[in-house]
């Protein structure tokens, strides 16, 4: 936790599917990288957290004050990958599934 | 990149990296998919190779596999394929039949023919290569009595030595999905005699179908197919929530929608925070939170329900399904 940094990145995070209980049914992968992004969009944003022009006017709206109640921009993923699960259907038979945005790639605050 | 904690070890892997072969055998022996399944072991083969990030199986996103089942239609044996697990969001791409077949040339005749050039055997013209036979490809719909429609017809010449044989079968796939007759079977034409083109330890044909899921890329959509619970069963106070019962895996979002469906508004989109006092709002039970304001989790019937009913049971209406308290009133009336 120490070593985490305050602005908005990616962060390590690992699915079991035993864990949420899918594990009946899903062949492969046992687990996968799915990570998280997390992190402040504080005024001024710095190119690494990817800014959109929105979120850029948002903080900057926010960091002056005058409209209140606006909060930062929110730290999301910006890339994601997908990722293949084998499973097994009602009937036991065995399906092949690419699921898209699965994993975060890059974080970015929007 | 803003700095990244360093992930444990395993993450230098990418989310889905190539599978070590032990693995897979791992997988399969842990689900019962034992290595005389042929089908698993092909989709395992192609989980190793598409699994990977942004590959597409077959220019698609989905990959079925529908394993035969030895029955008898017209009291002669058939391969029976159920492919009423495929989803009307899934387009196909193409289909393949696998089918091993063993070798029915006379090699093993010859050999006795050599040694005993007098035999009254030996005399008969050698024999020439075996004729082809047909194997014919049949459609019904579930619980359907009659034989079903001719489909379409494979030529299948024997092999010199018995192995797996793919033949592209998309026509005959697609055309029985479109006339909705998700029963296929599969004959030898009544001239071919032997039930399979394999002897009765050879393993049983299999189909995959490639399609591309539409729906994949619908918000929620892992849920729809891989999530077969409520999360939050024990929060729902409402008896009707839990009894719909369908074979149909999928989110079926626009037959559970409140309110009046006389309008095209989504519920709570225009609404604005403070418009409607919070007095009026009653607080939402657990499972509506889950579900969230555009879709709602479809309840699956219980495990022993589903079993029960078998594949025997009569297909999902494709016709709106109305909430458990309007049937209620209709039955008492």
């Amino acid at each position: 936790q120490w070593a985490e940094p305050r602005v908005c990145s990616r962060r390590y995070l690992r699915v079991d599917f035993a864990d949420i209980g899918w594990n009946e049914w899903i062949v492969l992968p046992k687990s996968f990288d799915a990570y998280y992004c997390a992190g402040e969009c504080e005024f001024p944003m710095p190119k690494v957290v990817r800014p959109s022009n929105h979120a850029t006017i948002q903080s900057i709206v926010r960091a002056v004050g005058i409209v209140p109640g606006i909060p930062e921009p929110c730290c999301v993923p910006d890339k994601m990958n997908s990722l293949g699960v084998l499973f097994l259907d009602e009937n036991r038979d065995v399906v092949l599934k690419v699921y898209p945005n699965m994993s975060v790639e890059t974080c970015a605050c929007r | 990149d803003p700095p990244e904690p360093a992930p444990p070890a395993p993450a230098a892997r990418p989310a889905a990296a190539r599978t070590p072969r032990g693995a897979l055998g791992d997988a399969a022996s842990a689900l019962g998919l034992g290595a005389p399944d042929a089908a698993a072991a092909h989709m395992l083969r192609l989980y190793d190779k598409y699994g990977r990030r942004g590959a597409r199986p077959g220019g698609g996103n989905t990959v079925r596999s529908f394993r035969a089942r030895l029955d008898t239609v017209d009291q002669r044996p058939a391969y029976v394929f159920n492919l009423t697990s495929l989803q009307d969001s899934e387009v196909i791409l193409s289909a393949t039949f696998h089918l091993y077949m063993e070798p029915h040339w006379p090699r093993a005749r010859e050999e006795p023919c050599r040694q005993r050039v007098r035999s009254t055997f030996c005399h008969l013209p050698p024999p020439g290569p075996p004729a082809r036979r047909h194997l014919l490809f049949r459609s019904i719909a579930q619980n359907t009595a009659a034989q079903g429609l001719l489909r379409g017809a494979l030529a299948l010449a024997p092999p010199l030595r018995g192995l797996w044989q793919a033949r592209d079968i998309s026509p005959i796939v697609r055309a029985a999905r479109q006339a909705g007759e998700l029963l296929l079977w599969a004959q030898l034409d009544p001239a071919g005699g032997a039930p399979g083109a394999a002897g009765p330890s050879a393993p049983l044909p299999y189909l995959l179908v490639y399609a591309d899921d539409l729906a994949i890329a619908e918000p929620n959509s892992v849920a729809g197919t891989l999530q077969r619970y409520d999360p939050l069963p024990a929060a729902d106070p409402e008896p009707h929530a839990a009894d719909n019962g369908s074979a149909d895996p999928r989110v079926r979002r626009a037959s559970q929608a409140p309110g009046p469906l006389q309008d095209n508004e989504l519920p709570g989109l225009h609404e604005r925070p403070g418009r409607v006092p919070p007095a009026r709002q009653p607080p939402r039970p657990r499972h509506e939170l889950w579900r969230g304001p555009l879709g709602a989790l479809k309840p699956r019937p219980g495990r022993r329900e589903r079993r029960r009913k078998g594949p025997d049971a009569p297909a999902a209406s494709r016709v709106l399904d109305f909430d458990e308290q309007t049937m209620r009133k209709a039955r008492r009336r």
